[in-house]
């Protein structure tokens, strides 16, 4: 193994992530997933802990890009060159960048994670048979509507387990549509769009608008790849047309013809002679997993190893059965020294089954989702596995926090919280009962509301307390119960049935509010106390149980307050 | 979103690859740190002796040569970091 020049390495073992964007070649949650297997990798053998963080600036960025996107030095187009990644460092350093215009899978081709159905997204299963018939990919057969789909068993017809596959008819991913489907037809530069299109960038990444005027409304999001999509070209994206022409010649397939290094292509119009529209057909794909694992190890401090078995080998060799070389540990044990103490003890039994995780399910990678039993004693007024409901919780500088009469928890990367702070030693113009509490993203700025006072904490300095007259609410709103933030300077507001949005910046509630939570976010409890936003993911707790919501708004988990998120044991 | 950028349009048949298998070796070379941007007579020897640090860095046989294990390495997705210098 080789370290960088003088050693670099983190001067701290906790370090945290941030995914900055998504490949449209797979789904979000599988490539959340396949980064955090990575980072175990490395958590397994050495004392390092991998935290994401979706606010505040992360040790390691993570994002897709290609040709020339924003370092000095550019991508290269399919296959070659694959990703790169910096030594541990401030700014760039530690980043790891990946060259979107790869194909992105887990290293054996398309994976296509489904969406509704009844197999809980599982991925598609191919072949699968259905009505006697083989299908390779996803099809709209059988329905009347077009939506492609395909059944995540062998066998449809005996176990009926289905989904739809990626379209952006079903939602879209980044942009600030907020997931939104796209709307066809929509307006981009007073002219009509049909389709994703890449027009108005320079990226090539596809887009659509999520209303019918983008010129007027401009919410956009990106169009996730369906499962025929090529990759690279000049048509990345769009799936390959059958028959067409090259060369006078007729094509049903894919084929190699024309093209001297036997990459398989096709054209995405009818007619490659006249449109000279292109793309190469989906192979294998490089393994996300097996080049972030290696990408991380950079942004860790290790350079490249001599020894072809390595990680750290530079060029890419796909292997389904991954283990870490000796070579690689004793590398990054160099650097951090070996991981010490026992493995972390398996949760203990509680009150609530456990659900067996999808393979999709974000990995338990890190020790952020493990329990750690405590064996110290603990003042029943101070420990919060006692407390029924909270009077706020809150994500604040990326770290969960939960407020309950005059004190506050913070949830730390395993285990429960353990001793409280005082409100006052931290927010010295806070009263002792919060009813909620947010960070702004963008500007950072934190604010605590109670009753109709509000506070805005602008790192120690403090404006307030005021009235919730001069954001706008009127007489009849007597508190604010959670808040959802959203990386465009707007909040949403909860007080049970009501919501309203909150213009950080203007200190003003928008007009058209409140709307009716019930309509808007639908399958949660109208009466929550406690409406945050963690990892992403939106919650509403009401008793002893929390509805957890994806920026989609669908209800994709209900758990208990104390057990899942708090971790008690 | 309202950069325009005409759309490079690119023929399958026109992305042969004209690189001898020298130039793409040269090519690699400098890429990841092998070979010092030097011209002239040293060139040639400086070629070889590139060859041979990438032969012994990537765990090849090293024979100083541009021989089929050393083309099939160099025609091998691979990760950017370089694998000599900053």
């Amino acid at each position: 193994f080789q370290t960088f020049e003088g050693d670099l390495k983190w001067d701290h073992n906790d370090i945290t992530y941030k995914i900055l964007n998504y490949s449209p070649d797979l789904d979000p949650e599988v490539t959340d997933d396949a980064f955090a297997r990575a980072f175990k990798v490395w958590s397994d053998v050495a004392p390092l802990t991998f935290t994401r963080i979706y606010n505040g600036e992360p040790d390691i960025n993570i994002l897709f890009g290609s040709d020339n996107h924003g370092d000095p030095y550019p991508f290269d187009g399919k296959d070659g060159l694959l990703a790169h990644a910096y030594p541990p460092g401030a700014g760039v350093y530690g980043d790891a960048h990946f060259d979107d215009d790869e194909f992105w899978t887990l290293g054996t081709g398309v994976v296509v994670k489904t969406h509704f159905g009844n197999a809980d997204g599982a991925l598609c299963h191919f072949p699968f048979t259905f009505d006697g018939q083989s299908y390779s990919s996803c099809t709209s057969a059988g329905r009347s509507d077009g939506h492609l789909w395909c059944s995540t068993t062998s066998n449809f017809d005996k176990d009926k387990k289905y989904g739809f596959c990626p379209s952006e008819l079903l939602y879209t991913y980044d942009g600030n549509g907020e997931g939104q489907p796209c709307v066809f037809p929509f307006i981009f530069e007073g002219k009509s769009y049909s389709s994703c299109t890449t027009e108005g960038r320079s990226d090539g990444y596809r887009w659509c608008s999520t209303t019918a005027n983008f010129d007027k409304d401009v919410k956009y999001g990106f169009c996730p790849n369906r499962d025929t999509a090529v990759v690279g070209g000049n048509s990345q994206g769009d799936p390959c047309i059958f028959p067409f022409t090259f060369l006078g010649a007729t094509y049903n397939q894919c084929t190699t013809e024309g093209r001297q290094d036997g990459k398989s292509w096709c054209a995405t119009t009818s007619s490659y002679d006249r449109d000279r529209k292109w793309g190469f057909c989906s192979d294998k794909g490089y393994s996300l997993f097996l080049v972030a694992a290696h990408e991380f190890g950079h942004a860790l401090g290790l350079e490249h190893s001599s020894i072809q078995d390595a990680l750290m080998y530079p060029n890419y060799r796909y292997e389904s059965d991954f283990h870490l070389h000796p070579d690689d540990i004793e590398g990054i044990q160099y650097l951090y020294g070996p991981k010490t103490g026992p493995n972390p003890t398996p949760p203990q039994p509680t009150k609530k089954p456990k659900t067996t995780p999808s393979p999709t399910t974000t990995a338990t990678a890190t020790t952020t989702e493990s329990v750690e039993p405590s064996d110290s004693p603990v003042d029943p007024t101070q420990d919060p596995c006692q407390v029924k409901e909270f009077d706020a919780i809150a994500e604040l500088q990326g770290v969960l926090h939960l407020f309950k009469d005059g004190l506050y928890w913070t949830l730390p990367a395993s285990g429960p919280p353990k001793s409280p702070k005082k409100i006052s030693d931290t927010w010295p113009e806070l009263p002792a009962n919060i009813d909620s509490a947010f960070q702004d993203p963008q500007s950072k700025k934190m604010f605590f509301f109670s009753g109709r006072k509000f506070w805005q904490y602008t790192g120690s300095s403090v404006l307030g307390p005021r009235s919730l007259d001069k954001l706008g609410f009127g007489k009849d709103v007597d508190k604010i119960l959670g808040a959802i933030t959203r990386d465009n300077g707007k909040v949403l507001l909860f007080n049970g049935e009501r919501y309203w949005r909150l213009d950080v910046k203007a200190q003003a509630v928008d007009k058209g509010y409140p709307r009716n939570t019930g309509e808007d976010y639908a399958g949660v409890p109208s009466d929550s106390h406690d409406i945050f936003v963690y990892k992403g993911k939106y919650y509403f707790c009401q008793d002893k149980f929390f509805w957890r919501m994806t920026w989609r708004k669908q209800v994709e988990k209900v758990g208990y307050v104390k057990y899942d998120i708090v971790r008690c044991p | 979103t309202s950069l325009k950028t005409p759309m490079t349009i690119v023929f399958p048949g026109e992305i042969r690859s004209n690189l001898t298998d020298l130039e793409s070796a040269e090519k690699y070379l400098a890429r990841y740190g092998y070979l010092p941007l030097e011209n002239g007579e040293q060139r040639h020897t400086s070629i070889k002796k590139s060859l041979l640090k990438m032969q012994q860095k990537l765990g090849l046989q090293e024979t100083g040569e541009l021989d089929s294990e050393t083309m099939k390495a160099i025609k091998t997705p691979r990760c950017g970091v370089p694998d000599v210098g900053k």
